[in-house]
């Protein structure tokens, strides 16, 4: 099945 | 801060506050902003107000107010639709801000304090994106084809190609799909749909999730889905006149 991705992985702190 | 409706600060909790329990709202010459992740940190929301949407509008020192949703929502519950809603922030005392709602009509005026909160926010950069693919559709019909599909399965796929874009949910036992393709020959803008991609792309997300991200479609009569391989999906809903923006972004679920 497919895992839910968070959005940490495509942005980040400035 | 005069807004001359309630309603777009009810329909702007309404569709951060599944969301969202508390936040930092960021007030400069602009207007007022917030960015918020969930606690799942899988969506992030942004609400702009520009300047625009107030009837009057003045801050003289940028302020931070930290907005606690459960509170807010209950004062917000006070003013009617109509009503016109001024907010108040001093600079000497920022425990607190005033809210005042006016009732031209009735000559009713009622005045609320709301504690503010001190609250930790994490700001999320968000890098300028190209997009793969983007599609513009009325809200209303994106709703719709959200609640619906959500119904039949938890996973929620988008796929645009040359066949326009196609949503599917598939569940235990029944699985569900709808395409929607280019209109050109609607007149009105906001009925419109419009689709653009460089390459065909498909991607899955939760429906639960889409679902609350359709409730600002009470905000704006269209709304922009951007999409790009293996990035969050950007749903973009543009408030009229210049007014501001709410925008989600959605991690996508992956193999």
């Amino acid at each position: 099945g497919l895992r839910q991705g968070t959005l940490h992985s495509f942005f980040s702190k400035p | 801060a005069r807004l001359p409706r309630s309603a777009v600060l009810k329909k702007i909790l309404d569709s951060v506050k599944d969301l969202v329990k508390e936040t930092n709202w960021d007030c400069n010459e602009e207007g007022m902003s917030m960015q918020a992740l969930d606690t799942g940190r899988i969506v992030l929301v942004e609400v702009m107000l520009r300047e625009a949407a107030f009837e009057s509008y003045a801050c003289e020192v940028p302020m931070t107010l930290g907005i606690d949703m459960e509170p807010f929502g209950k004062v917000l519950r006070c003013a009617g639709g109509d009503e016109k809603v001024t907010i108040k922030a001093s600079r000497n005392d920022q425990d607190h801000i005033e809210l005042v709602f006016e009732n031209e009509e009735k000559e009713r005026m009622s005045a609320f304090e709301l504690k503010l909160m001190d609250i930790d926010g994490e700001h999320m950069a968000v890098p300028d994106a190209e997009w793969g693919a983007e599609i513009s559709m009325p809200s209303s019909e994106f709703k719709k084809i959200v609640m619906d599909l959500a119904e039949i399965g938890s996973d929620l796929t988008i796929a645009v190609s040359k066949l326009g874009v196609t949503f599917t949910a598939q569940g235990n036992n029944c699985k569900g799909s709808m395409v929607l393709q280019p209109s050109t020959a609607v007149d009105k803008k906001s009925e419109q749909v419009a689709i653009s991609f460089t390459e065909p792309l498909e991607m899955t997300f939760a429906a639960p999730y889409m679902k609350m991200i359709t409730k600002a479609a009470a905000l704006s009569s269209t709304v922009t889905l951007s999409l790009d391989e293996a990035c969050p999906i950007c749903v973009r809903y543009e408030m009229e006149d210049n007014a501001g923006h709410i925008k989600y972004y959605l991690a996508p679920k992956e193999d």
